[in-house]
């Protein structure tokens, strides 16, 4: 069975958020350590990958490995109604079908329940291996989504470009062009500056409305960090308190 | 001309 107390519903609130329009369904995979998300988008493009450790829950109990299939949409809505500080109790019995959250109100003695159906997912898990990245760039969230959301204005793609300059975002739009410079700020440090470290020039281009999805996961951290390789899928890596979300997109590569 | 590739042609499965 699994037992887990969350001290603020927000967390859930915030991941759900982040992945329900990349994914529709997805097993939560539970076992003694915590609780694993991977789920791939419908044209296998980008994969989402959620941790969230044991240790950050209140409490904390899995006997175990128990797949928790779940509907992304459904989700989302009963924890709509959970108030951000809550206090959210998530529970299910082995070979379950149902999976029952209860919300405490923080300051009220107000408890709140629901249930929602669990559902049998077959789903393909991906081998990812691990990866020396030729470039790593730290800078904040914000920062991320605001270059995202300003070049997704002006076409499809990116190009981002990290030499010995620093790191570039390039959209070159039928209409329109554009391209931001993130130079390593020496004074500042992350969340508020921008760190980057590179081996070896890298320059990939990445569809951006993918991108401009990722970006959603900003609420649950202030510092983003992109890995890059060329060739290979970009990694970007939000980590908070309880875990991490991390989000694989496949390149765009000429013929 | 870029082509969008699939992750399955980057990562195996198990």
């Amino acid at each position: 069975m699994l037992e887990a107390r969350l001290a603020e519903a927000a967390i859930l609130k915030r991941l759900l958020d982040s992945i329900k329009e990349l994914v529709t369904d997805a097993n939560f995979e539970c076992n003694e350590e915590g609780i694993n998300l991977q789920a791939m988008d419908n044209s296998h493009v980008a994969l989402v990958s959620v941790k969230l450790s044991a240790s950050g829950f209140k409490k904390y109990r899995c006997d175990r490995p128990l797949p928790l299939g779940v509907n992304l949409g459904s989700f989302t809505k009963v924890l709509k109604c959970a108030k951000d500080d809550d206090v959210c109790i998530i529970k299910a019995a082995d070979d379950a079908d149902i999976l029952s959250l209860t919300y405490e109100a923080r300051n009220s003695d107000r408890i709140a329940e629901y249930e929602m159906k669990l559902m049998d997912i077959d789903a393909d898990t991906l081998n990812i291996p691990d990866t020396d990245y030729d470039a790593r760039v730290s800078m904040p969230s914000a920062e991320f989504t605001r270059i995202v959301r300003d070049l997704s204005q002006l076409g499809e793609s990116v190009r981002i470009e990290v030499s010995k300059e620093g790191v570039r975002f390039i959209s070159d739009g039928e209409a329109a062009n554009g391209n931001i410079l993130l130079r390593q700020t020496d004074d500042d440090a992350p969340p508020e500056g921008v760190t980057i470290e590179m081996n070896q020039h890298v320059n990939l281009t990445f569809s951006l409305k993918y991108l401009v999805n990722f970006a959603k996961s900003s609420t649950l951290s202030n510092v983003v960090q992109l890995m890059l390789s060329n060739d290979v899928p970009l990694l970007v890596s939000y980590d908070f308190n309880q875990g991490h979300i991390r989000y694989y997109l496949a390149p765009k590569i000429g013929d | 001309k870029l082509k969008q590739k699939s992750l399955m042609s980057f990562f195996g499965k198990p």
